[in-house]
């Protein structure tokens, strides 16, 4: 299934959800 | 007070007849609708005063394609004039029952405040009229290119508006509304209701189909359509961008830097739009409207939304 | 709606049309398949027979085409554009998107000057538009744009098509979240078992502070 492939592909390269150096501050 | 009256009436007539409307609204003020005199029922002062301010507003909008060509805004007599006598009426159509009389004033209030640029408060008021249900009023006609007509005027209001939260909203009506696919602006407001930049070529189009009036210019020598598009525009860039230089928001506007910061500015203090200026680096950074761990959410609700859609599309394929 | 929704229609209509065609008419059918502003998954159609058939014949070039925006790169085109056809614009367009979608397979954070080396652009000003325009407003990916750091931050892009090879990373991504996973939900319960206890702990603690309290009043009176 190719379509499901190319979804989860694109899935995956969401995580991590973010990770920007302000978030590390505000989650600390 | 019947004599003049009746030759009032009929000098008005001639008037519109050869297209004065300004001299037959001012023929038509002279009636004293508020004469202890003579009895006058509330239904013949509401149809007066809303026939003088449809006239004024014709005036208006014939002198609008005259001056409007010369580039300078006209505080014109005629809008403000049309404005009171539509206020005058606003006292009476509360307790009238007669349904064409009302929709004229409703139309004409539109209008006055398309005039007056008040977009937001118009846009409102044509979405209204687009809305109405009976096709016959009266003796009178309600056929659809009207309303297209309503709802058009609707969207370009709305889109000539202040950029803001309230002009969000009713973006946000507009484009759920099915009808509006059918309508020559649509393609237009989809880009404004998705927050999309606007191309030069994308609004000239536009800046085809407005009226005199909303092409007309404001003291600062732009014009109402300029302003409400740099804004727009410059409310895109900050969707797009975590910060920008003068420089580029400069060239992506179409507008010069110190014109960009300029208004940036001002919007960030009007609290229309979220960011912070460094002169020294001459750059823009905007901020987004949600914290960094709400986007933390935002982002797993996405991917979590995701994730279920990519177990429905396998629930789906049997898998 | 999502870009996979939006092109499944688009890949039957393109499966359909290589499945009845052949030799030079499929030839076009793969230009327009690879041309059109909203196709960008090829996969399906490369697995149909008879573009496999045009292996070794005199249109195997326009299946080398398809495999290259299938997997490949702008950059690739460039260095064997020699033994394919000359693309037309809406192709290189195409090319340089999906080039976007595999860089952002590898970061999600994509400096400009690797984007415009890798999309032949000469400045920030173009390359921008080319991300706004093409990509960001074509739905392929969604992010940041930040000038001072001169880079192009991905929250989300479209999935490519995948080469065989990459299923094993994949499967073993998933494999890591899912164990990442477990053990967040083991740890999340272990801290409310934790505060479970506590709070029992505290209570009792409570309890018996009160009742020391009543005793020193009984004491008292």
């Amino acid at each position: 299934e190719n379509s499901l492939l190319r979804q989860v592909s694109s899935l995956l390269r969401r995580l991590p959800a973010i990770e920007s150096g302000k978030f590390q501050d505000d989650f600390l | 007070e019947e004599q003049v009256l009746i030759i009032r009436e009929k000098l008005a007539e001639l008037y519109e007849s050869e297209q004065q409307w300004s001299r037959a609204a001012q023929m038509l003020s002279g009636i004293d609708l508020d004469s202890g005199i003579r009895m006058i029922d509330d239904t013949y002062r509401l149809s007066k005063c809303v026939q003088i301010a449809r006239l004024y507003l014709e005036s208006a909008k014939f002198a609008a394609k005259n001056d409007g060509s010369a580039g300078f805004i006209w505080q014109d007599d005629d809008a403000v004039n049309a404005e009171a006598f539509i206020n005058k009426a606003s006292f009476l159509v509360s307790n009238s029952q007669q349904e064409v009389l009302n929709l004229q004033y409703k139309v004409c209030y539109a209008r006055i405040l398309d005039l007056k640029r008040k977009f937001l408060e118009a846009a409102l008021r044509y979405y209204d009229i687009s809305q109405i249900e009976k096709r016959q009023i009266g003796d009178e006609w309600i056929d659809e290119e009207a309303l297209q007509q309503a709802l058009t005027a609707a969207v370009t209001c709305t889109i000539l508006a202040a950029a803001g939260p309230q002009r969000s909203r009713v973006l946000a009506t507009l484009y759920k509304d099915e009808r509006c696919s059918k309508l020559k602006i649509y393609p237009i407001l989809q880009k404004v209701y998705l927050e999309r930049i606007l191309r030069k070529p994308e609004i000239d189009a536009f800046a085809e189909e407005l009226k005199a009036h909303q092409k007309a210019l404001l003291p600062d020598n732009s014009t109402v359509l300029d302003r409400a598009m740099i804004e727009h525009n410059l409310l895109s860039a900050s969707k797009l961008y975590t910060n920008i230089s003068f420089e580029e928001l400069g060239t992506l506007l179409g507008i010069a830097p110190q014109k960009a910061e300029k208004i940036a500015s001002r919007m960030i203090y009007e609290d229309r739009m979220r960011g912070s200026i460094d002169q020294v680096e001459a750059v823009i950074h905007f901020e987004d409207d949600t914290e960094e761990l709400q986007q933390w959410d935002q982002q797993i609700v996405g991917l979590c939304q995701a994730l279920n859609d990519v177990l429905d599309s396998m629930a789906k394929k049997g898998l | 709606m999502d870009i996979e929704q939006k092109q499944e229609e688009l890949i039957e209509y393109f499966v359909k049309q290589a499945e009845t065609h052949k030799g030079a008419s499929l030839a076009n059918v793969i230009v327009e398949a690879t041309s059109h502003s909203s196709l960008f998954a090829f996969s399906e159609i490369l697995s149909v027979p008879n573009i496999v058939q045009l292996q070794g014949t005199e249109h195997s070039v326009y299946l080398d085409m398809l495999r290259l925006f299938a997997h490949g790169t702008w950059n690739d085109y460039k260095s064997s554009a020699g033994c394919l056809p000359q693309l037309i614009p809406d192709q290189i367009r195409k090319l340089k998107q999906l080039s976007v979608l595999t860089m952002a397979e590898m970061n999600k954070v994509l400096p400009y000057d690797q984007l415009m080396q890798e999309l032949d652009v000469s400045n920030v000003r173009e390359l921008e538009d080319f991300l706004i325009n093409e990509c960001m407003y074509a739905g392929i990916v969604r992010g940041k744009l930040d000038q001072l750091r001169r880079c192009f931050e991905v929250q989300f892009a479209a999935g490519r098509d995948l080469r065989p090879e990459q299923l094993g990373s994949m499967i073993q991504t998933l494999t890591n979240w899912l164990a990442t996973s477990d053990n967040l939900l083991l740890s999340i319960q272990d801290k409310i078992k934790w505060a479970d206890t506590m709070s029992e702990l505290d209570k009792k603690h409570q309890k018996e502070v009160e009742d020391r309290v009543e005793e020193v009043k009984k004491s008292l009176s």
